[in-house]
């Protein structure tokens, strides 16, 4: 439904950042 | 900077659009960069995460009525399934040589892929929402023209009693439609229309009496009252076509916004 595909939707959001911030901390050193 | 049309998309992408954004400056400024980390979890945590969406996705897709989100839903969460698969790849290359160049580019690809795909997922669903409020919107409307025909007291209470139930309906999807726009003048809009339409609802009832009362009592007066009671119908039914026009845009005013 609507409520689960955007909490789902969030989880894929925050893991993307994460794993974004991991390759930019990289390329910020 | 992307900007999204409502406060749920715009929660969920703004904050890792940013990050994508600057995650392509930072590699374009420094090409050759440094060794990258191994990126092994993080990209599992992704791959499960677009593994979920998905499912939920797939789901949602084969038990809705609408078909354009039929349509749309599988080529979205393809986009979605094809960024996870260089998410992978790049993880896979990295393991062997941490200044890969092409593992850097599909982490890069990977990245703006799932952003776009997630985003193009998000706005398949949303349209479709928007499409279950343009149907009730529609339905009011050509209710209201069966007023036109409306002949005695009975044939009121009647129209009243089918009326009633869509335009409640219509007016709490269109205020809980307003609360989640980012967009101030779409938003101002349509509070606007709809407060229109909940004024002139009494007066169309009242109008509608006026024409029936009239005509029975054989009394002057009749086209007059006629007039004023199609006025109001041509004035409701503006008001709800401006509704539908406005549900339907998404671009972005900057002037406009708050």
């Amino acid at each position: 439904d609507a409520a689960e595909m955007v909490k789902q939707a969030k989880i894929l959001a925050m893991a993307t950042s994460q794993l974004v911030n991991g390759i930019k901390g990289e390329a910020e050193t | 900077m992307p900007v999204f049309h409502t406060k749920t998309i715009e929660s969920i992408l703004e904050p890792v659009a940013l990050q994508v954004s600057q995650l392509v400056i930072l590699h374009e400024e420094a090409e050759d960069g440094n060794a990258m980390p191994d990126l092994y979890r993080p990209v599992q945590a992704v791959c499960a995460a677009v593994n979920n969406l998905v499912k939920v996705g797939r789901e949602t897709a084969e038990t809705s009525a609408d078909k354009v989100l039929k349509q749309e839903m599988p080529l979205a969460l393809n986009r979605v399934e094809e960024a996870s698969g260089l998410l992978v790849d790049a993880s896979g290359l990295l393991r062997d040589d941490p200044f890969s160049v092409p593992a850097r580019k599909k982490l890069i690809d990977g990245a703006r892929g799932i952003l776009s795909g997630t985003s193009a997922l998000l706005l398949a669903f949303d349209e479709a929402e928007v499409r279950k409020i343009l149907r009730v919107c529609k339905s009011v409307l050509e209710y209201l023209a069966i007023a036109e025909v409306v002949e005695s007291m009975e044939d009121l209470v009647t129209f009243v009693k089918n009326l009633t139930p869509g335009m409640t309906t219509m007016s709490k999807m269109i205020d809980q439609r307003e609360k989640e726009l980012t967009h101030q003048v779409h938003r101002e809009k349509l509070v606007y229309s709809i407060n229109s339409v909940k004024n002139l609802t009494p007066v169309l009832i009242s109008g509608i009496k006026i024409f029936v009362t009239t005509k029975q009592t054989g009394g002057r007066g009749v086209g007059e009252s006629q007039e004023n009671r199609n006025y109001v119908v041509t004035k409701m039914s503006q008001e709800i076509h401006e509704i539908i026009r406005v549900l339907q845009l998404t671009t972005y005013d900057e002037e406009g916004w708050d």
